[in-house]
């Protein structure tokens, strides 16, 4: 029962160890990650000795190891494959967006309900299809990871039609709590948080 | 100095608050808290103590007082206006989110460099207007947050603009690093890491 909070820092030191090797650096300690990204260094050494034994205490870790360390946590050491469902503004820019389709996530599909949408070309390429096929579409090209971008009325219908088709993770960026067994991971994202730490920011600069 | 990772935190106890009240619970432990929510009660009782006096020990908190609290330390107790520069599929998506212009958040400008989307009407009822007339806008609509949903060839130069333009505080969305004074906050969010989490639920339930 990993907390989310854990997570998310992984994701951070995924970001950190990245720039490192940008930089050329080789060998880096818990200590000096910490300085340089503004970590603390005992949340460092017991995150990562959470998920079994690594680096040698006194010497630091090698980066390249870390690196692929980390990325075999996070699972990222393999392709997962989306499909987003609600091709509007959002939907179409999350599936031309190098991070949703690069790297080892892959968008295999686009889909909605409105008619008028449904056989647009989508800026990456692929094209919009119909919602109602969401069942053979997930089966057929395996997809892991579904992406709800339809408005919040639709959410609930559409999780519930994800789960039934298999997916097992959610990302939900409808404005509404959806229920879901507990076997599936339903992740909301609201990109307010990002506002309300510039928010922090502005009332703390103030003095 | 306060990390990153600290305010975010605040922004989860908000939402958790949030909940809380949703459901009539008038005080609330930093344990239930953390227990209900899947936290770290003694992180909760630090995080609080660092803004000052909070809580009488072993009564708990009034769940209506520790929300203030924490939307005051987050600055959220007064509007902060808002300009959306790149009126495309993100920008759009943005302009007309509940969360970005909705309770104390405002989004006073949406504007676009390309002659073909200036006058544009956007879903939320503001008009695209041309990126040229940035620092007016600013100025007389008193903006202090920018947000780039630009290119990433164009996110330096916009930046800059804003910087220019007297903002403090940046969201961007363009997926490259950007350089700015000491004195601006920039944030960039990747969506990607919300991926990340996903992935990891996934490895570790295939077990
Ligand atoms: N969480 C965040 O931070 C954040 C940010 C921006 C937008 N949003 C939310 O994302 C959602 C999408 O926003 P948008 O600007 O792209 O809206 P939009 O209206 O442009 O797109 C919604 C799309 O969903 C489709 N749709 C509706 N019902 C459907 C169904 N049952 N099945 C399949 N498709 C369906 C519509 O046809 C439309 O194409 C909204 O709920 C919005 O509130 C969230
Ligand atoms: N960080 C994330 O998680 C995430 C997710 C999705 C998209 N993105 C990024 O967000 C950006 C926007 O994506 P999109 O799908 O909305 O693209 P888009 O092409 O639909 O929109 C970009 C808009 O920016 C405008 N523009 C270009 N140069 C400009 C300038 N100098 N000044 C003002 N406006 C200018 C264009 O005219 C266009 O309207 C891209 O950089 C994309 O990679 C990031």
């Amino acid at each position: 029962n990993i907390s989310e909070l854990t997570i998310s820092r992984l994701s951070i030191y995924l970001r950190c160890v990245d720039q490192l090797l940008e930089a050329g650096v080789e060998t880096v300690s818990s200590q000096q990650l910490a300085k340089r990204f503004n970590l603390n260094s005992a949340q460092i050494r017991k995150d990562l000795a959470y998920f079994g034994e690594f680096g040698v205490r006194g010497v630091g870790y090698n980066v390249r190891q870390l690196r692929q360390y980390v990325v075999e946590i996070l699972g990222l050491d393999r392709e997962r494959r989306l499909v987003i469902v609600g091709a509007g503004n959002l939907g179409s820019a999350l599936c031309h967006y190098s991070g949703f389709s690069g790297g080892n996530f892959l968008v295999v599909g686009v889909l909605d309900s409105d008619p008028s949408r449904i056989g647009d070309a989508t800026p990456a390429g692929l094209l919009v299809e119909d919602a109602a096929r969401l069942p053979e579409i997930v089966a057929q090209r395996q997809a892991e990871i579904g992406v709800i971008t339809t408005p919040a009325a639709a959410a609930q219908t559409v999780c519930d039609r994800m789960v039934d088709a298999g997916l097992r993770a959610i990302l939900n960026f409808a404005p509404i709590r959806l229920r879901a067994p507990e076997s599936v991971l339903v992740k909301s994202v609201d990109l307010k948080v990002h506002l309300e730490e510039l928010s922090f920011f502005l009332a703390h600069a103030e003095g």
